[in-house]
């Protein structure tokens, strides 16, 4: 912020260089034709841009009316914390939009294209706040966004189950009775319940020592 | 199961080539399944029981067993040399819970590597990767944390005996919480505040043997013990750790970067952001981690949920999957799609930080920054996120949810000791935010 704020964007690193750069007034979510992820991921930059500069701007305030830098960082910390979620939550969209472009298998491609727009659409409903507050969104692409995501849900279905098959877990790593491979729960939940410890007697030293004689007063 | 079966007939893509996409590559997702496949044929290799019928002293013996069958069988199933194969045979074998060696894979040789000179690596690396000692990292005590600044150990160097003489001043300068520390590491690498001729050098990091190594008894001047059971991860003995005036060797100094001489000449580090290294490569690591224990939760409810059967979305139909119900799907598929978005934004972070590793070492440490502020972001965000995420996966399966039977009590668990190690999450976002602030 400092340094957009003294005009020396270009020495942004380019982990942060979208902070230096102009956006455009509004965001063209649903306004252009297949403007696509590209339009989600600028309305993640302006957010989390308008956020860092909101916060900077709220710490710099408090110094230049007389608060120790301390003071003043302890006062803006939380608006801060929100840039910092903020910004990393753009890395991660951009990162995942950048490796699902990369992937020459259509089929793949395709599936995971689906989580992309799922992940964007569910991601931006979540900070819809700091789009809506200057309106650079509007609510009726609220609505579209909350309508994409709904359509993702639904396009995902088919392939859920496979989507977390591909992790490749074998049953000896997830150790889950639940989440067997199989899918055959309910009898070897039962077959769990039955290697507790407390089973191996019925009836147990707590009940002779203590409830039995309760009872029996 | 039919209903799972099902499932699986439905998918529009290869479950293999879609691990390829995971495990960065059609060859170490095959090796994954043939390292899978191998270790089905090693029963000793199994856990003997559920972990959690098992008290927390039996799973620390189950786990020191396995253990020593994986040292002794490691070169026939892996290739020992291979991180990504490593990772997947402690998974599979040891679990998420911990073992006895837990740190010593990712901090121990990590620290030796990056900061011990060559002839200190020679003296202890070779040891330690032949599993000769068991180290730990022993930076977080229990006053401050892991706050650097106000660490409380004090290494203080004596020109006439060419030792320096470390000391845990009071109770909150205890090390406190480091994993193995309590009771299964010999050695560890200490960090410590130096002192020399009364001026104070900041935190430095030193070789410090903790145990006798034939009788594994605490060597004189040294407190240490287990610092009692946690949320979960209860198979790692996190401990504590006091000082009572103890001697090292000025040698002991991890002297890759900085370097004392014997009469007390403190030589700096050639550029400070080289402390950073450490942590980048943890927090890139660490993301990548989690989304295995999100994907862990997701798999276990995501099939759970299209096994079970409960109510009616059409009076005339008999009762469905509770995966078809819009709000199941609303509680999982939205944290698949995180799930892979972390796995791939960890890959990302770990191929930036081999580059700025390589930069290093030709002198330029321009991205380090930037790199060091994401990955606390990134670390922060992740973490909460997936503790979310498997908080939504346990409900998604209802009561059997939790069971320990369906072991999602457990990822989350252990999944969100990573919200507070390596970094406290508010302290790591505020850490990013110093440095958009200087943006």
């Amino acid at each position: 912020a400092a340094l957009v704020k003294s005009g020396k964007a270009s020495q942004l690193g380019p982990l942060v260089a979208y902070l230096g750069a102009r956006s455009e007034p509004t965001s063209l979510i649903d306004r252009v034709p297949n403007g696509g992820i590209t339009e989600y991921i600028k309305t993640f930059q302006h957010i989390a841009k308008r956020q860092t500069l909101k916060a900077a701007n709220k710490f710099f305030g408090l110094m230049e009316n007389g608060e120790k830098r301390e003071i003043a960082w302890n006062k803006s910390s939380v608006e801060l914390n929100r840039a910092s979620r903020l910004h990393t939550r753009l890395f991660i969209v951009e990162a995942f939009a950048r490796r699902v472009n990369e992937i020459g298998d259509i089929t793949i491609k395709e599936a995971l294209s689906d989580l992309l727009h799922l992940h964007v659409n569910y991601e931006l409903l979540d900070v819809a706040t700091y789009a809506l507050e200057d309106g650079f969104m509007s609510s009726t692409q609220l609505d579209y966004v909350r309508d994409q995501l709904y359509f993702y849900l639904q396009k995902i279905r088919p392939n859920a189950v496979s989507l977390l098959d591909s992790w490749e877990f074998s049953d000896r790593e997830l150790r889950s009775v639940l989440g067997r491979r199989d899918g055959h729960v309910y009898e070897n939940l039962f077959k769990w319940a039955k290697e507790s410890p407390l089973n191996k007697t019925d009836v147990l030293p707590s009940v002779d020592t203590y409830l039995k004689p309760m009872m029996e007063k | 199961n039919p209903d799972l079966t099902a499932e699986r007939l439905t998918a529009t893509f290869d479950t293999h080539a879609m691990a390829a996409q995971i495990y960065g590559g059609e060859m170490r997702a095959r090796r994954r399944r043939e390292i899978t496949a191998k270790l089905a044929e090693i029963p000793e290799l199994h856990d003997s029981m559920p972990l959690p019928y098992m008290t927390r002293e039996e799973k620390i013996m189950e786990s020191a067993r396995k253990l020593t069958v994986l040292t002794q069988r490691m070169s026939e199933i892996i290739d020992p040399t291979d991180a990504g194969e490593l990772y997947h045979l402690n998974n599979e074998v040891l679990g998420i819970e911990g073992n006895p060696m837990a740190l010593h894979g990712v901090m121990f040789i990590p620290a030796l590597n990056a900061q011990a000179s060559d002839e200190q690596q020679a003296k202890w690396l070779i040891r330690a990767l032949r599993r000769e000692i068991i180290g730990t990292y022993a930076q977080t005590e229990m006053g401050h944390g892991t706050n650097l600044q106000n660490l409380e150990t004090t290494a203080t160097y004596d020109i006439g005996t060419q030792e320096f003489v470390l000391h845990t001043p009071k109770i909150t300068a205890l090390k406190w919480w480091p994993g193995n520390l309590g009771k299964s590491s010999n050695y560890a690498v200490v960090v410590a505040h130096m002192y020399i001729k009364g001026k104070n050098f900041g935190p430095h990091t030193f070789m410090v043997p903790l145990r006798d190594e034939k009788t594994h008894k605490p060597l004189p001047g040294i407190t240490i013990g287990d610092i009692g059971p946690k949320m979960a991860y209860n198979i790692v003995d996190n401990g504590f750790l006091g000082f009572n005036n103890y001697r090292i060797p000025r040698t002991n100094l991890l002297m890759r970067h900085t370097k004392v001489e014997a009469d007390g000449t403190y030589i700096k580090p050639p550029h400070a952001k080289i402390n950073y290294s450490a942590m980048v490569h943890v927090r890139s690591y660490m993301l990548t981690g989690q989304a295995i224990m999100l994907s862990y939760a997701l798999n276990i409810a995501t099939r759970y949920s299209a096994v079970r059967r409960q109510g009616q979305i059409d009076k005339n139909e008999p009762e469905v999957k509770v995966l078809e119900y819009q709000t199941q799907q609303h509680r999982l598929f939205p944290f698949i799609a995180r799930a892979y978005a972390f796995q791939f934004a960890g890959a990302e972070t770990v191929k930036l930080y081999e580059r700025v590793l390589k930069e290093m070492k030709s002198g330029n440490v321009s991205l380090m920054a930037d790199l060091h502020a994401l990955t606390s972001g990134l670390k922060s965000v992740v973490t909460h996120q997936t503790g979310e995420g498997i908080e939504q996966a346990r409900m998604a399966c209802g009561g059997h949810g939790y069971s320990m039977a369906s072991y999602i009590s457990e990822i989350y668990g252990v999944a969100i000791g990573g919200c507070t190690y390596e970094g406290e999450n508010m302290v790591m976002l505020l850490q990013l935010a110093r440095y958009l602030v200087k943006s």
